[in-house]
């Protein structure tokens, strides 16, 4: 270094290093992008970008299980965290720009919820979010707040309050609507990012995530109380109860900030929890284009039973920051907990010798929720 | 966070939504 010219030692600083490696990547992405639109152009059908090994095991690497009770201390109000209400856990100069202040990460991933988790009209479905409510949750100690809304259930037709329901043989989605004229978008606008025929299970047209189904359910089976045959996957025509009938498969994406309770679709029986530990990773629909089977990565319950057409299952599978899963009328359901390894999987039969039609859920009936954690 | 549904149901079942929509407590995922 000593004796290299004034030149040299500028090639050496890391600023130029890292703009010329930054602008060669930017240009090698403007490269890619041209060449998948002249192809387009040309009609020709560009493969899916996967995930390699090393990107997929990269994030789940970390101790998640471990840090999701610390970042829930953090995150819990003072009020459950047996501190002084007025006080916080966080210091102003880091609670900010995690919370609500313009520009702050939960701000930018909430978007909309966040408003309404400052509101209180909002929330109880009295009227839209007000004007300056975004403000008014920059005095918000933490996130909790916000995730308490997200999946709160509140009076008034509103996010799981009581709304009309459609004619019997429809299927609802899981989530509940904020009924009325005091609908607030997008905090209960979730995504399906895809609705697939179970039947490419077998092939490996995965772009869609189709091909998760079998790995999502692995070992569960019809019949026989769903019990337990190992994690064996499941092949089409186990799941398949009755002649003449298909399987479908559906997927619903529950953005940052979009409601996080879920609803029983239909009117079913469950039978059987599989409750699998797994990574945190996101969920979006990018990531699960990206990571090939994502969904299988991650925390999941999967809650299988039967409906009037036969098997139906429900899974909710957890992501970065709403690891934990609860489902109500299973107390001994505990997710992203350390005590499970990654691998493992935890069944319970609802199915008993007092019960043995298991448990009855009606359509629209609050079947879980995902938690902060 | 994401909900999967699998279930059967028999052949002339058809989804009332297309991939990528917002759907909403109440709205129909899909019909017999």
């Amino acid at each position: 270094v000593h004796t290299a010219t004034a030149r040299t030692l500028f090639w050496l600083r890391p600023l130029p290093i890292l703009l010329v490696t930054g602008s060669g990547y930017a240009g090698y992405r403007q490269y890619e992008k041209y060449r998948e639109q002249e192809l387009e152009k040309l009609g020709l059908e560009i493969p899916p970008k996967l995930a390699g090994p090393w990107e997929v095991a990269l994030p789940p690497a970390g101790p998640q299980a471990e840090a999701g009770p610390v970042e829930l201390y953090v995150q819990t109000c003072p009020e459950t965290a047996l501190l002084a209400p007025d006080s916080s856990l966080l210091p102003p100069a880091l609670r900010c720009p995690q919370t609500s202040q313009p520009g702050g990460m939960e701000a930018r991933e909430q978007g909309g919820p966040v408003q309404v988790g400052a509101n209180a009209p909002a929330v109880t479905g009295l009227g839209p979010p007000q004007p300056g409510g975004a403000a008014a949750l920059a005095a918000q100690a933490c996130v909790q707040p916000v995730y308490l809304d997200l999946r709160g259930k509140h009076e008034g037709g509103c996010r799981g309050g009581p709304a009309p329901l459609p004619q019997p043989q429809r299927v609802l989605p899981a989530q509940a609507e904020a009924a009325g004229p005091a609908r607030m978008w997008p905090a209960q606008c979730d995504q399906p990012v895809r609705w697939e025929d179970p039947e490419l299970w077998a092939g490996e047209e995965l772009r869609s995530g189709a091909g998760e189904g079998g790995h999502l359910l692995a070992g569960v089976v019809p019949g026989s109380a769903h019990l337990h045959r190992g994690p064996a996957l499941p092949s089409r025509n186990q799941l398949v109860t009755r002649e003449g009938n298909e399987l479908y498969h559906c997927v619903i994406y529950l953005a940052p900030g979009d409601y996080h309770c879920f609803h029983s679709p239909t009117d079913w029986t469950v039978s059987h929890r599989r409750h699998f530990p797994g990574s945190l990773m996101s969920v979006n629909p990018g990531m699960a284009r990206w990571i090939k089977e994502l969904f299988c990565h991650n925390e999941r319950v999967v809650l299988t039973g039967d409906w009037k057409h036969g098997f139906f299952s429900l899974t909710a599978v957890g992501a970065t920051n709403v690891g934990s899963i609860r489902i109500y009328f299973d107390r001994d359901l505990h997710t992203n907990s350390p005590r499970y390894s990654k691998g493992s999987y935890n069944d319970f039969s609802f199915v008993t010798h007092t019960n043995k039609e298991g448990i009855p859920m009606r359509k629209g009936e609050h079947l879980g929720e995902f938690n902060l954690g | 966070s994401t909900i999967v549904l699998i279930f059967e149901a028999p052949k002339d079942f058809n989804f009332k939504l297309k991939a990528g929509q917002k759907i909403r407590f109440g709205e129909a995922l899909g019909s017999l």
